[in-house]
């Protein structure tokens, strides 16, 4: 599913360049869950926006799906992301004058589904995440969780074959943080592949394969 | 320090109001560290917003210092906070045109502090959140856990009285949430009070009092 080599992503501020990513290896297969653990500004999130087709690398192959990325224009990049992935941003990025409804609905917008079956969805898997009653909230008027519960759901209304979840549980409290694992495990149970940033040991285990990363660098990587 | 009773604070949404707060006291002495817990949408970031006086009740009342915070005008209420109470966001709240270093000033721009000392503390505070290497980013060119930790040098910049932390480890991981509240403990080892909402039960036993919210409403309080 991917096949990333020798990532490398650099930020130039004024002298001293930021290497958010210094040289990553990472291979995922189908139906894998892996987690990504490590220090506060490791290179987690970047890693992660990469691998979801989202920010480019400076250096380095990335095939996703057995295709070239780096080789692609804008708009297949976002075919190809709207097809496969979904992405749980950990500051969510939910559109400020959209409802919750609105906001889970938007993926299915740009795939084309038709308006009833994008609401019936939507609602359905607003429910699931326990927001039913909270679907003509906009975000300012949602708590900070239910905001974080809005983008999961944004995220998993798809189907994605690759979900990419950075942080899901940050905001939440335990109870609400594991039915939102339960639902998690139910989507990769269903065959999809699962790479999950978190800072939460205990959610890090819930995967088959745990990769550290540290500077940059990939300190361990369990599975590979 | 704190004296509310019976605070209550709904929102009209269409027909069905959502009670965040249905009649919350709470009174907080000098010196305490209290925290407060509960599910995602009972009330937390509500009741440290009015606590904070960012967010009025709309129904008991609220004493801060002694004084009634509900017969003050916008002006008297953003000078008792600049001067007393120091406030760490569950969303951070940075400016996002200025640096890392400005957005910690800030504070002290209000309160009248000349420039070199503000920039001398801001700079002082920021080394001990460990991002003296991230003063000139600007909030989208730092990491989650980064921009969380500014937000969190914004608010200790003031040697505030009383500290009111929404989540502060939320997206660290758990070496860099250790030194976040280890600096929270050194504010309370000078004398001041602590209000902190946490989803962590680790961060939680820090603190010498514990107040469960659920509904709006407090189920539990170790200290009254
Ligand atoms: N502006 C608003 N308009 C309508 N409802 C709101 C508004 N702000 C908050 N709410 C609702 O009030 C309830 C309490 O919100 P609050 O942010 O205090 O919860 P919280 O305990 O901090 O949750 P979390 O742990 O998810 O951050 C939530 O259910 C939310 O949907
Ligand atoms: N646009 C940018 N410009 C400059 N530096 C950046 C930019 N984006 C990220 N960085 C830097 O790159 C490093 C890695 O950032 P990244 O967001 O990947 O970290 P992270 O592991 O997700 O951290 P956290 O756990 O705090 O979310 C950070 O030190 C950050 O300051
Ligand atoms: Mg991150
Ligand atoms: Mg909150």
């Amino acid at each position: 599913v991917v096949d990333a080599e020798n990532l490398g992503k650099s930020y130039r501020m004024g002298e001293v360049p930021v290497n958010a990513l210094a040289g990553v290896n990472l291979k995922l297969f189908q139906g894998e869950f892996a987690t990504v653990m490590g220090a506060s500004g490791s290179g987690k999130s970047t890693l992660l926006s990469i691998v979801g087709c989202l920010d480019r690398p400076d250096s380095g192959s990335y095939l996703l799906m057995g295709k070239r990325v780096d080789g692609m224009d804008d708009r297949d990049l976002a075919r190809v992301r709207n097809r496969n992935i979904g992405f749980i941003f950990q500051t969510f990025n939910l559109l400020p004058r959209a409802t919750s409804l609105q906001n889970v609905e938007l993926p299915l917008m740009y795939g084309g589904v038709p308006g009833k079956e994008r609401r019936q969805r939507a609602l359905a898997i607003l429910d699931r995440v326990g927001l039913a009653s909270r679907a003509h909230h906009r975000p300012s008027q949602l708590s900070g969780g239910e905001r974080q519960r809005v983008a999961i759901a944004r995220a998993l209304v798809t189907d994605p074959s690759l979900l990419l979840a950075d942080e899901p549980t940050g905001n939440l409290d335990s109870v609400t943080g594991r039915s939102i694992m339960d639902l998690i495990r139910q989507v990769h149970n269903e065959g999809n592949t699962i790479l999950l940033v978190t800072h939460d040991p205990l959610v890090a285990a819930m995967g088959s394969r745990m990769i550290r990363l540290g500077d940059g660098r990939v300190l361990e990587d369990t599975g590979s």
